[in-house]
């Protein structure tokens, strides 16, 4: 899959 | 963070004390969805077991902790304080066809096959679809308080938000998350006949009652 960028994310 | 994301977290937030205030301040929860709120609850859970092990910011830390802690408040408000208030017969949506199908896909698609991430993936689908009990229910009984319609405008607003957010992320920061953009889009699509009844009805001052 693609990036797992939003982590930061609620 | 940039302002999207900002705004959109304090309208979730917004939706999430305005639905704890209106239980709190007219002791009942007619009218809203206990199924609904037993999702969010799962979602918030399974999504931040990332408190145990990684720390982002104290804004992030916590937010996360608000987030649960309101969603467990409701919870117990709808199940066990005004219980005797909660529309039990009108709660009808069968949530186990949410749930099997979503944690079937969140096994299949996901960033990494581990334990956390499957239960981080599983949340994010399943916050797409958590409000589907409520607006089942606003269907079956044919209108909605005004005050449960502001809950599910910010609700909705801020996923609408988060979009406008990930369009920001992805021009200024290069990078985009596919699994949460196409889950947020589902869920924001789901808001969008809803958003035409609050603004052609509730802004002018109507109850939300939808026609026979």
């Amino acid at each position: 899959m693609l990036s797992n960028a939003y982590k930061d994310e609620l | 963070m940039n302002i999207f994301r900002l705004t959109g977290d304090l309208s979730h937030l917004a939706a999430i004390i305005i639905l704890l205030l209106k239980i709190w301040k007219t002791r009942s929860c007619a009218g809203i969805s206990g199924k609904s709120q037993i999702l969010f609850a799962l979602v918030f859970t399974t999504r931040y077991l990332d408190l145990l092990t990684s720390f982002i910011s104290l804004y992030n830390t916590s937010m996360k902790f608000i987030y649960i802690g309101c969603a467990y408040a409701t919870v117990y408000m709808i199940y066990a304080k005004f219980k005797a208030t909660y529309d039990g017969n009108h709660d009808t949506f069968r949530v186990e066809f949410l749930v099997v199908p979503i944690g079937g896909l969140a096994f299949l698609v996901n960033h990494d096959f581990s334990p956390l991430e499957i239960l981080w993936t599983f949340s994010i689908y399943l916050e797409s679809v958590a409000i589907l009990p409520q607006l089942f229910m606003i269907s079956k009984t044919g209108e909605a308080e005004t005050i449960t319609t502001h809950y599910l405008f910010f609700l909705g607003l801020y996923r609408a938000l988060y979009l406008m957010n990930w369009i920001w992320r992805f021009y200024f920061e290069g990078f985009f998350d596919m699994i949460a953009i196409v889950a947020g889009v589902v869920q924001t699509i789901l808001y969008c006949d809803f958003f035409y009844l609050y603004v052609t009805k509730v802004l002018k001052g109507k109850k939300l009652s939808l026609p026979a």
